[in-house]
């Protein structure tokens, strides 16, 4: 699975992500990715969320807008809430990983699996590349 | 203003310490290609949804990602691909899964948000609906490569196996980094 959050200088957000799913799936299975609210979410007013992982699990906790909901009902932090929704799919027995970015450009990258790729460029900071 | 993008390319596929140093090197320009083609659009005054698609476009591309050239196979031997975009703006939205023969999913559930009046579309009709907007259909061949072909003949095999040994009385395979890859591809 791959996938992009991004913040433009008008300050809109978006969420993309794309997938071949799982080896040897059968019977139409589909995972989070194609999912709204599960493995992709963006709304301008909390954040934008692109997801990789188990994706029943995802599916299950609706880890996108989990994350976007904790924002707007509780102000719950970017990071913070990202953290509290990938405990959740944990606590299911799923694993995976999230990038997420809001409004003023604060990202969270929270995964419980190893193997995790992911990188950041911003306007006032280098690019990051990384390899878990 | 700040302006920006964070990209990931899956989780729970090759370990960093299961790698070595050429393919991790592969995996870092992979990375480092579609973050800046993405950056590079934002920076150019784009927005952030023609960022996003950007970005996914060259990892479909990049036969190492599990995404568009490259996905794993199914249980019949073929790529089947999903996508879907958000615009955080509008909170519009659009998602196609079961493909089989668009090179680019991503755009196509961009276009199934901008171009219909739907957020998701799947299968044979997604497709029809990529041929109505001028898309070209690409032979599944094009998405399919030799390492995912033995990663689905060793899932299968494992798949025997197991069905081999199934007794009621034994506990759940745990998930470790076999399943996990298999998994993700």
């Amino acid at each position: 699975t791959v996938g992009c959050v991004a913040l433009d200088r008008a300050g809109n957000l978006a969420a993309g992500t794309s997938t071949g799913g799982m080896t040897n799936k059968k019977y139409g299975r589909v995972g989070d990715a194609p999912i709204i609210g599960a493995g992709t979410y963006a709304n301008n007013a909390t954040c934008a969320v692109s997801a990789t992982g188990w994706g029943e699990f995802f599916i299950r906790v609706g880890v996108a807008r989990d994350i976007a909901a904790q924002m707007e009902y509780r102000g719950t932090p970017l990071r913070a809430a990202a953290a509290a929704t990938i405990a959740k799919v944990a606590q299911l027995g799923g694993d995976g990983g999230v990038i997420a970015l809001d409004a003023q450009g604060d990202i969270a990258m929270e995964f419980n699996s190893p193997g995790m790729y992911r990188a950041f460029r911003f306007s006032d900071r280098p690019a990051v590349i990384a390899i878990y | 203003k700040r302006y920006g993008l964070v990209i990931h390319g899956g989780a729970g596929v090759i370990e960093r310490a299961a790698m070595s140093p050429e393919r991790e090197a592969e995996y870092r320009t992979a990375l480092n290609q579609a973050l800046q083609a993405g950056y590079a659009v934002l920076d150019q005054g784009g927005s952030a949804l023609e960022a996003v698609t950007a970005a996914i476009n060259l990892m479909e591309d990049n036969p190492l990602f599990n995404a568009g050239k490259g996905a794993v196979f199914n249980a019949d031997g073929i790529c089947e691909l999903d996508a879907s975009v958000m615009d955080g703006r509008t909170q519009a939205a659009g998602a196609v899964a079961a493909l089989h023969h668009i090179k680019n999913p991503i755009n196509l559930a961009r276009d199934v948000m901008l171009k219909s009046e739907h957020v998701m579309l799947v299968g044979d009709g997604a497709e029809k609906f990529a041929q109505s907007l001028g898309y070209q259909l690409v032979p599944n061949a094009y998405f399919q490569t030799d390492w995912r072909r033995e990663q689905l003949k060793k899932a299968q095999e494992q798949e025997k196996e197991k069905a081999g040994k199934k007794t009621a009385a034994l506990p759940a395979a745990p998930v470790d980094y076999f399943t996990r890859t298999l998994r993700w591809g």
